[in-house]
């Protein structure tokens, strides 16, 4: 998921 | 999203634009690394891949797309429009030692073996190390005009409210991404001198000069 290596971030 | 996250995007946002606006208003590039701005576009262009295939937010995909368009304006306006004031002569860092080991190391080291998850580390490690040329070229030219200094100091910033936002989602969300915060640590602490003389000179209004 996008949290787990901080692919939310920019 | 966390406030440390927030004001980090809005510094990183802050600095393009203020490098932007000195290039544009000054009509001239003198005093930055053209090499640096190459690099940056290379950053936001590996990592960003994912823009038009996983949507996060529309502050996600509106400020990826203002990151890479702001950086290939800047490198266009370096080396196109204004390169007659280019600095190329201090402007020498050979920015291929740079690309190669990050490259490399983004083969090595990564969490999973494909073409975006490499891109995205090589990304990341490019991005510690993408401001030496323009820190090299300040200290061969042994200053900075202090619109030069205000971008570094809000560039440098970004990365620093960065390493705080990883300290937050660690508490909140327990658990963290080595491979960012150990490339976030080595590029904020990359400006360390620099936040030090801008500390101490720029903001007593001196120039910023650096020890020759």
């Amino acid at each position: 998921d996008l949290e787990k290596y901080y692919k939310d971030e920019l | 999203m966390n406030i440390f996250r927030l004001v980090g995007d809005l510094s990183h946002l802050l600095a393009i634009i203020i490098l932007l606006l000195k290039i544009w208003k000054t009509r001239s590039c003198a005093g930055i690394s053209g090499k640096s701005q190459i690099l940056f576009a290379v950053v936001y262009t590996t990592r960003y891949l994912d823009l038009l295939t996983t949507y996060v937010s529309a502050y996600n995909t509106v400020m990826k797309f203002v990151f890479i368009v702001a950086s290939y304006a800047t490198v266009y306006l370096m080396y196109v429009k204004f390169r007659a004031t280019y600095d190329h002569n201090h402007d020498t860092f050979r920015i291929e030692f740079l690309l190669v080991p990050c490259f490399i190391l983004s083969l090595l080291i990564n969490h999973e073996f494909t073409v975006l998850e490499v891109m995205w580390t090589f990304s990341i490690y490019l991005e510690s190390v993408a401001i030496l040329p323009q820190l090299f070229l300040v200290s061969k030219t042994g200053e900075a005009e202090s619109i030069t200094s205000h971008y570094l100091f809000a560039l440098g910033s970004y990365r620093a409210l960065y390493l705080l936002n990883w300290v937050y989602r660690y508490m909140a969300e327990d658990h963290y991404e080595l491979i960012a915060i150990v490339s976030g640590v080595v590029q904020t602490v990359l400006y360390c001198d620099f936040f030090y003389l801008y500390i101490t000179k720029v903001l007593k209004g001196k120039k910023l000069q650096l020890p020759a």
